[in-house]
């Protein structure tokens, strides 16, 4: 089928994929297998090659499921939040479309002028996201305390926090450490 | 608040309280969330005398041991007060609000998250009676030992025996050899004084393969362990240094016949052994548990993104335009790049996360109607989406900890911790590729079962249409 540079074509491109191969693996085992090997050192030989037909596998399944779910979520939303979910979903298809382009090129019709079509896709959506980066992740609603994070408090005062954590290391207790007396100073002079 | 952040926001185009209500489930939700967070840090059990980060590895188990006692005595009165049952349980201990008390680990976190589903999930009626109100109550409490020292995923192979003696009727629980000791199971070492033990149940000389068993480890006065219980902390590892990982071995310990979870299974006191219905019902606990990390990772990849978000608007870098001033790092789209795939991951994760929580309930009430035809889809779906959750969590922290420069490298900066806690994810409940190469199996058969024309489970039906006059 001819590729279409759609979410819904790159989830249909990550199912073929998928099929494409799961249907190899089952093909070189039984190959194998036709060579006079066992079935389980026939699995074993082909290993590689499962656990990578079982991760796209995977990555189609979160694929649908993550168009498919806000597809149903953005029903109740406003335009504004609608907008920038969709973004968040093209990002994400695109950005593993992108990931996965030899895997693409292997098992679709997808050509060198749709992925050079994806990645400016990808690299414009940066552009439309960055706006919203800090509300997107304000969103998640963490709590400072949960966060627990001199770098990433609500209030960004990242280098007062910072300064203050390292107040608190147990070196900055007394100016002088014991070991400077132990070590360093009677290496420095010869004497250790 | 920092000019630079306040500016980005002022510049938000949507309404933030909305996307968190939709996050959460509704608008009511998020309030009970805020609540139930005001609630719990208000009791103070999160604040440190001694940044935790400086203390000894005894003392840091020591300091998570007293932390999850208040936390759990907290949720034991919200019970009381709220008259409410698990779902407690799961909302202060799971995600993010356990993690910000207890940041490298609970030592009693597998007292709920295994012990107690467990229980619920393979003890008999009479069994639950005796157990769970206690179990509730925290007047004892149990872990899960099921993994060995020679042997991970692959749980057949179990060497731990459970030997029938019908004389007495009682088992014989023993550690043949070195690689029987039970290895990894959080707060088996100094914390559980119960545990469920998967071991090779043994009767009338026949082996009918792995099951469970609830085990006494140690006085429930004196917490001395009892006779013949080997029982101790496998030492520091590279996160989770707070879950208190044990080890366990049995020199021939005799427990009661009632003592095997007899749900599915059993033996009757004359040693007769009475068949499952599936002997894939076993694997109940384990898939809970992937279901339920899937979840957790997302809430590690939310801080991670939020944390290096915050830091890309705050922190400036480099002058690319002579006269102008350093930009913020977040005008970077190397750095955009970066933080926005790690935004999209969490909601496509957690939009996988519900949905298959959601076909985990389907599944688990269809089982206990006696069908159970879905397992198998159920099982090879959790385990593949356990392994690529973990995997892609694990990539996402350690990106966003890169997008910090030197400062993520800061324990202050959080991540070290939360990669120690993700990475973690990605071994335990079964290393990431033993995982795909479960669903690989199913995966094949499925393939097969297309190529003979027959039907197949929904998840995996595009494999039909799809590589239909391809390769078949």
């Amino acid at each position: 089928p001819p590729w279409e540079n759609t979410v819904e074509g790159i989830i249909h491109g990550f199912q073929q994929v998928s099929a494409g191969k799961i249907g190899a693996c089952v093909a070189n085992i039984e190959k194998r297998q036709r060579t006079g090997m066992s079935y389980e050192d026939a699995w074993n030989m082909t290993s590689v090659q499962l656990a990578n037909a079982s991760e796209a596998h995977c990555r189609a399944f979160i694929l649908t499921t993550y168009f498919t779910e806000t597809e149903n979520q953005i029903k109740s939303v406003s335009p504004a939040l609608r907008t920038v979910l969709l973004q968040l979903v093209d990002l994400y298809v695109v950005y593993w479309a992108l990931q996965r382009v030899g895997d693409l090129l292997r098992f679709t019709s997808i050509s060198e002028r749709d992925i050079e079509q994806l990645q400016s896709w990808y690299e414009e959506l940066l552009l439309k996201l960055r706006v919203n980066a800090v509300g997107l992740v304000d969103a998640f609603d963490i709590r400072d305390e949960i966060l627990h994070s001199a770098l990433g408090a609500y209030d960004g005062r990242v280098y007062e926090r910072l300064m203050e954590e390292a107040l608190k290391s147990p070196l900055n207790a007394e100016p002088v450490n014991e070991s400077f007396h132990k070590y360093l100073k009677p290496f420095m002079q010869g004497k250790l | 608040v920092n000019p630079d952040l306040q500016r980005e926001r002022d510049n938000c185009t949507f309404n933030v309280t909305e996307l968190t209500n939709l996050i959460d489930g509704g608008a009511q939700k998020t309030e009970e969330r805020r609540k139930r967070e005001e609630m719990v840090l208000k009791e103070g059990i999160h604040l440190d005398e001694v940044p935790s980060e400086y203390l000894s590895h005894k003392e840091k188990y020591e300091l998570a041991v007293k932390k999850a006692c208040y936390l759990f005595k907290m949720i034991r009165r919200l019970q009381e007060e709220e008259n409410t049952g698990m779902e407690n349980y799961q909302e202060v201990l799971g995600g993010s609000l356990g993690s910000a008390i207890l940041r490298d680990g609970s030592p009693l976190t597998l007292h709920y998250v295994m012990f107690i589903p467990t229980l619920m999930g393979q003890a008999t009626v009479e069994q639950q009676v005796l157990w769970i109100g206690r179990a509730f109550n925290c007047d004892i409490i149990g872990t899960y030992a099921q993994t060995e020292l020679g042997h991970g995923t692959f749980i057949r192979g179990l060497e731990t025996t459970a030997t029938y003696d019908p004389d007495t009727k009682e088992f014989v629980l023993h550690s043949p050899t070195l690689t029987s000791y039970k290895w990894w199971p959080g707060g088996l070492a100094h914390t559980a004084n119960y545990c469920i033990v998967v071991a090779q149940l043994y009767t009338k000389g026949q082996c009918h393969g792995i099951h469970p068993f609830i085990v006494q480890l140690r006085d429930e006065e004196t917490h001395m362990p009892l006779p013949g219980i080997k029982v101790g902390e496998i030492g520091a590892k590279l996160g989770m240094n707070g879950t208190n990982n044990g080890f366990l071995g049995f020199d021939k310990v005799r427990i009661p016949r009632e003592h095997m979870l007899m749900k599915n299974a059993k033996v009757l006191e004359d040693g007769t052994y009475v068949r499952a219905p599936s002997s894939k019902l076993t694997y109940g606990t384990m898939m809970f548990v992937r279901v339920v990390l899937v979840n957790d990772v997302c809430s590690y990849m939310a801080k991670a993104v939020t944390i290096a978000t915050r830091y890309s608007a705050v922190r400036h870098q480099s002058q690319p335009k002579p006269d102008e001033p350093e930009p913020q790092i977040l005008d970077y789209v190397t750095q955009q790049h970066k933080l926005a795939i790690g935004i999209a991951t969490v909601h496509a994760l957690r939009l996988s996360a519900a949905w298959i929580w959601n076909m985990y309930n389907n599944v688990t009430a269809e089982l206990d109607a006696g069908d159970m035809e879905r397992l198998p889809e159920l099982h090879a779906l959790s385990c593949c989406l356990k392994a690529i959750s973990t995997a892609d969590a694990a990539e996402t922290v350690e990106r966003c900890r890169l997008s910090c420069g030197g400062h993520g490298y800061m324990l202050a900066s959080s991540f070290p911790l939360m990669y120690g806690m993700v990475t973690a994810a990605c071994t335990y409940e079964g290393e990431n590729t033993v995982m795909l190469l479960q669903t690989a199996r199913y995966l094949v058969k499925a393939w097969q079962q297309a190529k003979g024309g027959n039907p197949l489970t929904p998840t995996v039906a595009y494999i039909a249409s799809v590589s239909a006059g391809r390769r078949s």
